[in-house]
């Protein structure tokens, strides 16, 4: 099967500053925030509608430039894994 | 096979008498449930009726199935369907209802679901493990699984849900490295961290079904983790089932399929049905979760760390068939294949009534070993380390050990070549990974960290071996040999004994316990043998460690002797192991390592075995009651010199054997060879013509040679033998004959000088003087000793000498 690394339209990102402050975040580098990532504290779920949903290459364009925005402190692409049912 | 026991009218479910019986449709299926050794020959020893007889059916236990959704309407799990416990990650909604299509491919999540909960007794296929507990399901398998995805389900309520069920992970093709990234590590931490209110989520995994494709759980991070509790397999009749894979991360084990003459597992399916086709680990894990609950229900405040310390403590190798089973240095049994054995959940309720927390988790991460080592094909790489268990650092004291990591990072051209062992300060060996056939990959492994739950209770420091072998499956290049860049290890366990503050207990509850006298926080003298850890009370078997030796008893509980009784050995972990059954005394537990025997036994010398009756080629030696070997050459014997028969070939002269050699030849022992006999002889036992046994044709004895004539003073007699062959020999002329015919005076032919030849018979030719004086007594005594011929007493006793006869 394909290796290579499939990447979708979804980040996770954290932001200590708080709930406001993600919304503030996502507006301003055109991500819809769908909220905090299960109970993980600070980590929040990014969706960026423009960017394409199976790629094999990480996306670039302005919304990529929220890796450099001071309040974020950690952003990852996510990407498909392979799971198998046991 | 189960016979219910007619109803009449509908029993309760918790019937009066020793049986349970539900009316659920597939109850009777369930062997894993209720049947025992004395109902046809059933084998299921997880003693889940056992814990529900002490009223433990996970009443107020939350657990979630992380999988491809939930069937939440289905009849039998309508009942125990939990809104909070669930949610469609895939979806992004809460309604965790699988997504249905003609292959039915998500029906995962629903059949885990129906093993750990479905109703009891509602007439309705099958009876869940905690069948009063609260299920709820994650549907996240089905759709993208990314890192964020599994970091949600993972987190998904955790001060809500208890147990995370999760029967998935990467690729079981025997070639996939991976594990939980960033966010799904940091979904770990933080339930273990903060869930169930500080206590710790639960999170049980199964341990993979690539057993076919020479897969090893060492590779999945998941089953790695020492926050997943790794569950893997075995058949009903306690064989190895062809899916499972091998690891030193295993915990412990459930019933799941296995050939397809095995009895299967029995569960709900989508559609509101029911199946007995859910198999592999993803039925075991499962289980595994339902039984954790019933514990959880005994003990609410058990947290994650008490809850893997009490499947250490009862989980039981019992008849699982595995080569490598191997007792740790602190006495626990534990295999590859099923780590402590199969989970047993009588035990594990009454262990958590009366548990006493763990002492908090220490972690020591001992300095990386960092010097490069080139490994070459069909070499290993041999790195030994110190450890110290962070003695200098008193919050990251490691004594006493509960999961031990290697971080590791290794090039190489071909990583399915490589296997990596790891052996503890007390000797235990724990295989990190073994080779895997189809990994043709050049990544290596990089920063990995490897998992062994086999140290489980040891202590931490002194010296660790790592060992790495590089054994080539195909031709590699030999350009760029495998490096052992670095690695490290990393302790985790506690400072103090674990089980040092317990008030109560002995080690194990596998057997009920006499409410014992010391139920408070025993502070009293220890036992003589007891080692410098102290005791839980005055008894040898209240001991923490043992000053000399320690006993096991099948049922897990285990004394501190002075010196192992007769019928055990001493090993090199201060352990009385058994010795077999025949011997009295031995080295090892193997049948050939007797030292002396069970009366009535003998002890084989050579073999060390003990057997009852003399073997061929052995004599018994009553001194030393053992069979000795006969001599050389010897085939039976009745000591060590006096050989009764002899082997093949040879042949018994007096009570040695010696080679046998042709007619004609002869054994000669300084050459170690046949030779040829004199010619004149037919058999002899030596050189020259006077060693004949027998004589040539045409020869005859006389006296101890061959002669082809009889000699002057011989003549030739022939005697017949019983069977009537004629034998010629030359026998002496009577003393008066000089020459004779035969026997006797009578057959004289010639005769001596002086003497006369009358009808056969020779007289003294001398005239006789005058009368001698010794005439009389002396003469008679000369004739009678045939002095005759002397001529000096001829002349004396001439008149007697000359009188006939």
């Amino acid at each position: 099967p394909c290796k290579a690394r499939i990447y979708t339209n979804h980040w996770a990102v954290r932001i200590p500053g708080g709930p406001e402050q993600a919304e503030q975040i996502a507006s301003k580098y055109g991500y819809r925030n769908l909220g905090q990532i299960g109970d993980l504290k600070d980590y929040y779920h990014f969706f960026h509608s423009r960017t394409i949903k199976r790629s094999t290459l990480s996306s670039r364009g302005t919304h990529s430039f929220i890796s450099m925005e001071p309040k974020v402190e950690w952003v990852q692409q996510q990407v498909v894994k392979r799971r198998t049912k046991r | 096979d189960y016979k219910p026991s007619y109803p009449g009218p509908v029993q309760s479910s918790m019937a009066q008498s020793n049986s349970i019986y539900f009316n659920d449709a597939k109850w009777s299926s369930m062997w894993y449930i209720h049947c025992n050794d004395n109902i046809h020959n059933c084998q299921s020893d997880m003693n889940i009726v056992g814990a529900w007889k002490r009223g433990y059916t996970g009443k107020d236990v939350v657990v979630t199935i992380l999988d491809d959704g939930i069937e939440r309407n289905h009849p039998d799990l309508i009942q125990n369907y939990d809104n909070e416990a669930s949610y469609d990650v895939n979806g992004n909604d809460m309604d965790p209802m699988p997504r249905y299509d003609a292959s039915n491919e998500n029906k995962h999540g629903t059949r885990c679901a129906g093993e750990v909960a479905a109703s009891a007794n509602n007439s309705h296929c099958t009876v869940g493990i905690a069948y009063n507990a609260k299920i709820g399901g994650v549907r996240m398998l089905d759709g993208d699984v990314t890192d964020m995805v599994e970091a949600k389900s993972l987190s998904l309520h955790p001060q809500h849900i208890d147990i995370y069920s999760a029967s998935w992970g990467p690729d079981d093709d025997g070639k996939t490295v991976d594990g939980p990234a960033s966010l799904a590590r940091q979904a770990f931490e933080n339930g273990i961290r903060q869930g169930r209110k500080g206590r710790g989520s639960i999170f049980v995994w199964a341990s993979g079904n690539g057993g076919r494709s020479r897969d090893h759980c060492s590779c999945d991070g998941y089953t790695n983790s020492i926050y997943t509790i790794s569950i893997s397999s075995t058949a009903e009749s306690g064989r190895k089932p062809w899916y499972l894979e091998e690891c030193s991360s295993t915990l412990t084990t459930t019933y799941s399929s296995g050939e397809n003459y095995d009895r299967k597992i029995i569960t709900t399916d989508l559609r509101q049905r029911c199946t007995d086709s859910h198999t592999g680990t993803s039925a075991s894990a499962p289980m595994a979760a339902g039984i954790i609950a019933l514990a959880l229900e005994a003990n609410p405040f058990l947290t994650w760390r008490d809850v893997q310390h009490i499947i250490v403590k009862t989980s039981r190798a019992g008849h699982l068939i595995a080569p490598d089973w191997k007792t740790n240095a602190a006495g626990y049994n534990v295999s590859h294949l099923y780590g402590f054995g199969l989970m047993d959940a009588e035990a594990m309720v009454k262990e958590a009534e009366h548990w006493k927390q763990v002492p908090s988790q220490h972690i020591c991460v001992e300095n990386a070993d960092k010097q490069i080592r080139t490994i070459r094909p069909e070499h290993v790489v041999r790195s030994v380390y110190k450890a110290t268990g962070c003695t200098d650092n008193a919050n990251h004291h490691v004594i006493y050990l509960e999961h031990v990591v290697v971080r590791i990072t290794i090039t190489h051209p071909r990583r399915g070549d490589l296997s990596i062992n790891l052996t503890s300060p007390s000797g235990t060996k724990s295989q990190l990974l073994a080779n895997r056939l189809f990994d043709h990959s050049m990544e290596g492994f990089k920063n990995w960290e490897f998992m062994t739950t086999h140290c489980w209770g040891e202590k931490a420091t002194g010296d660790w071996i790592l060992e790495i072998y590089d054994s080539p499956s195909q031709l590699r290049s030999q350009k760029a040999p495998g490096k052992l860049k670095e690695w490290s290890l990393v302790l985790y366990g506690t400072s103090v004994h674990p089980y040092s503050f317990r008030s109560d207990k002995p080690r194990s509850l596998a057997e009920p316990q006499p409410e014992d006298e010391y139920s408070e926080e025993y502070g009293g003298p220890c036992h003589p043998e007891c080692g410098e850890n102290g005791c839980e009370g005055p008894g040898p078997q209240q001991c923490i460690t043992c000053l000399h030796y320690f006993l096991k008893f099948k049922n897990n509980t285990r004394t501190c002797v002075p010196e192992c009784p007769s019928g055990f050995f001493r090993d090199d972990k201060k352990r009385c192991k058994k010795c077999s059954t025949l011997c009295e005394s031995c080295v090892g537990s193997r049948s050939d390592q007797c030292s002396t025997c069970r009366s009535g036994l003998y002890l084989l010398e050579g073999a060390n075995t003990c057997i009852s009756s003399c073997p061929d080629g052995f004599y018994l030696d009553r001194d030393y009651s053992m069979y000795r070997k006969c001599s050389e050459n010897c085939k039976k014997c009745t000591s060590a010199n006096i050989c009764t028969e002899c082997k093949t070939g040879l042949s018994l002269q007096g009570n040695k054997c010696q080679l046998s050699c042709e007619p004609g030849t002869y054994y000669n022992g300084h050459r170690r060879a046949c030779e040829k006999c004199h010619t004149t002889c037919a058999t002899c036992a030596g050189t020259g013509m006077e060693a004949c046994n027998e004589c040539a044709s045409g020869y005859y004895f006389e006296e101890w040679r061959c002669v082809s004539s009889c000699n002057v003073g011989y003549y030739l007699a022939e005697q017949t033998t019983d069977n009537g062959d004629v034998h010629k020999s030359c026998q002496k002329c009577d003393p008066t004959c000089y020459v004779c015919t035969g026997a006797g005076e009578r057959n004289c032919s010639t005769c001596v000088s002086g003497y006369n030849l009358e009808n056969g018979v020779c007289v003294v030719s001398t005239i006789c003087k005058d009368e001698s004086w010794a005439e009389g007594s002396f003469c008679v005594l000369v004739k009678k000793n045939n002095l005759c011929q002397r001529k000096v007493l001829q002349q004396l006793c001439c008149r007697t000498c000359s009188l006939m006869g």
